[in-house]
């Protein structure tokens, strides 16, 4: 991918519906990442 | 278009034979999709692997040449890889070396790196799923348990993978796991490469988790939170993780490197367990010996 | 996006599509046309009213009619799922699979109804939603012999591409990227509005024919232009430096590289305005209209029954 044209914010965005899920201990436990879900929202927006 | 010559396998869902486009003379893998007996229809296992392979084009991933109906069976055509890396590491008659290791790990990772950045999760990684063409490249096969990596709240299940392959998380019922189910087994198939026996046979999925934990240490909380929220989690055996002298002792011929490497598909907690781009750029992939060259491979 | 199959054999432009679906019209014409003669020739006793009769109602649909009667059935596929409680891509997937199914066949060949549970259910099995075809068919009053039954012709028309990436998720990707790039100057829970009357209007221009002239997040950011122009506009100005000599968002100012990005976000807001006039028509037809052309279908298909 030579140039994503996003960069990933590590500080976080506003998004209630991720965050709430983010915060579930099933969610944990299992090995979610809201930044895999950003990744993924975004290169749709991009490609 | 297509003759099939042999008949060279046969699934649950599917025959498999060999033949030849006509127009190339090249050789061909037919899939011939049972259709009769599903009651609910078209096979799922077949509408995975025509939906992924059509999106897919890389030289690690098998490639799906045409798709066409006769006598009202699905056929998939697909490239002929007469070989896979179950028989390679089965046959002791076959000698091979730290750089063949490292090329073939390098191309499955390379596949995956290839599915994961399409978001599409294989879920079925294993040695006889990866197989070998005649020029020697690796590529990622059967596709039947494939999915997307689904919405955020979509609930997956967690019976995937086949047993000696299958990470942590499934064992204990995940519902919303991530493309490290598949890092997991390229892990556990990386071991196996250097042990050439299979790292962690469990004998069913209760033993699956005792195996898996007697080999690598029971998690915790600690190393992986909210581990404990696992229904199954209180009822498990504890052990500690194994030293970095113990790993040494096991994997004799493995570098630090490629210890290193292996730890990190191995890692418990799947938010930490290494992503394929992480494993490609790993100091293992440009320490000595090279990766072999495809073409100079057992 | 250029390697989806979806791309690749599901993209067209507006010539190639009218074309298209003229020759499928064409086609589905002949044979009725051709019945319809056989017919008569096998029943020499016609009276002079009869024949009239069959000339005036057992005659082909147009191409226009076809697209009416598709469309139709599309919005009712989704409103269909929708009672169902199928997840939004879900429903989406079977609107484009219904859609494209006609890309292929003429509605002279199969009649949407015959293939409409037919396209929900696999869309539920190609979406990972599956649901087997016993519960389907209690649910939907059908029968699992007549959803089965074109199952096949289904995969085959769609020529085995089942994969589709709709607006949605771009949506999403949007909503997320906006906020960086309007950083403190967009008010979320705004936002949070704005994305939920979008959703709305990518499911509404799933039923016109962007989804074969532009890409997924096109149509996204058409969305989002219609909903709010100023502040799509301002995104898209920082995003791709529209307006001269803007600051790009990493500070530096590469003539070459600023030069290209301004090239694509003039281009691309062109194509956006182009997407957004096409998701703005309305195009609903009324009931009888609709009713109409199914006795037409119904009469050229069985011309005894005129």
């Amino acid at each position: 991918d030579i140039h994503k044209r996003y960069t990933l914010t590590d500080s976080g965005y506003f998004d209630p519906f991720i965050k709430e899920l983010e915060a579930k201990k099933e969610y944990i436990a299992s090995g979610f990442r809201a930044d895999y879900v950003y990744d993924r929202m975004l290169t749709e927006a991009f490609m | 278009e297509y003759s099939k010559e042999k008949k060279v396998g046969e699934g649950t869902y599917a025959v498999v034979y060999v033949g030849t486009k006509y127009s190339t003379n090249r050789k061909v893998a037919i899939k011939e999709i049972k259709t009769s007996g599903f009651k609910d229809g078209l096979d799922m296992s077949a509408i995975r692997e025509v939906k992924y392979l059509q999106e897919m084009n890389h030289v690690n991933v098998i490639e799906l040449i045409d798709v066409f109906m006769a006598q009202n069976n699905l056929n998939l055509v697909l490239e002929f890889l007469p070989a896979d890396l179950e028989m390679i590491i089965k046959d002791s008659s076959i000698l091979f070396t730290n750089a063949d290791i490292k090329s073939w790990l390098l191309m499955t990772l390379r596949g995956v790196h290839h599915c994961h950045r399409n978001f599409i999760l294989h879920r079925d990684l294993k040695p006889n799923n990866l197989l070998l063409a005649p020029d020697g490249q690796l590529k990622l096969a059967d596709f039947g348990l494939a999915r997307n990596m689904g919405s955020p709240q979509e609930i997956l299940t967690s019976n995937v993978v086949t047993r000696w392959y299958r990470a942590p998380e499934l064992l204990f019922g995940a519902k919303h796991y991530t493309g490290a189910i598949d890092m997991w087994s390229v892990g556990v198939i990386f071991a196996e490469l250097m042990l050439r026996i299979p790292y962690l046979p469990g004998k069913d999925d209760i033993d699956q988790i005792d195996v898996t934990f007697r080999a690598l240490g029971t998690p915790t909380d600690r190393d992986w939170p909210e581990i404990s929220t696992f229904s199954t989690y209180n009822k498990i055996q504890f052990y500690p993780p194994p030293s970095r002298d113990e790993l040494r002792r096991r994997f004799a011929a493995a570098t630090e490197n490629a210890l290193d490497l292996m730890c990190g598909m191995l890692t418990m907690n799947p938010h930490k367990r290494w992503d394929p781009t992480k494993c490609l750029t790993s100091e293992f992939f440009v320490e000595l010996p090279e990766p072999t060259v495809p073409e100079e491979l057992p | 996006y250029r390697h989806s199959s979806q791309y690749r054999l599901w993209s067209f432009t507006p010539e190639q599509l009218n074309q298209r679906r003229i020759d499928i019209n064409a086609r589905a014409a002949l044979r009725t046309d051709q019945n319809l003669k056989e017919f008569k020739e096998a029943h020499k006793e016609l009276t002079d009213e009869e024949l009239t009769a069959l000339e005036l109602k057992a005659v082909p649909v147009t191409v226009e009619e076809e697209y009416m009667l598709v469309n139709y059935y599309a919005k009712m596929i989704i409103s269909f799922a929708g009672k169902m409680n199928l997840p939004t891509e879900v429903a989406a997937t079977a609107a484009s699979f219904l859609r494209r199914f006609y890309l292929v066949n003429s509605v002279m060949d199969i009649v949407p109804k015959e293939i409409f549970y037919t396209t929900l259910f696999f869309a539920c099995k190609s979406e990972n939603y599956f649901i087997g075809v016993e519960s389907f068919a209690k649910k939907t009053k059908s029968t699992p012999e007549s959803i089965l039954k074109h199952e096949f012709k289904l995969l085959e028309s769609l020529q085995f591409t089942l994969m589709n990436h709709h607006p949605y998720k771009a949506l999403h990707g949007f909503f997320l990227d906006i906020q960086t790039v309007l950083q403190g100057k967009v008010d979320l829970k705004y936002m949070g509005q704005v994305y939920n009357n979008c959703k709305k209007t990518i499911t509404d221009a799933l039923l016109t024919d962007a989804v074969y002239f532009f890409t997924p997040p096109q149509i996204t950011l058409a969305a989002l232009l219609r909903e709010d122009e100023a502040l799509t506009s301002k995104y898209l100005e920082l995003k791709f430096n529209i307006i001269k000599d803007a600051p790009n968002e990493d500070g530096n100012s590469d003539p070459i590289i600023d030069s290209q990005k301004r090239l694509n976000g003039r281009k691309l807001l062109e194509i956006i305005r182009n997407c957004k006039e096409i998701i703005s028509r309305k195009n609903s037809t009324k009931q009888e209209e609709l009713s109409r052309i199914a006795a037409k279908i119904h009469f050229s298909q069985n011309p005894q029954s005129v």
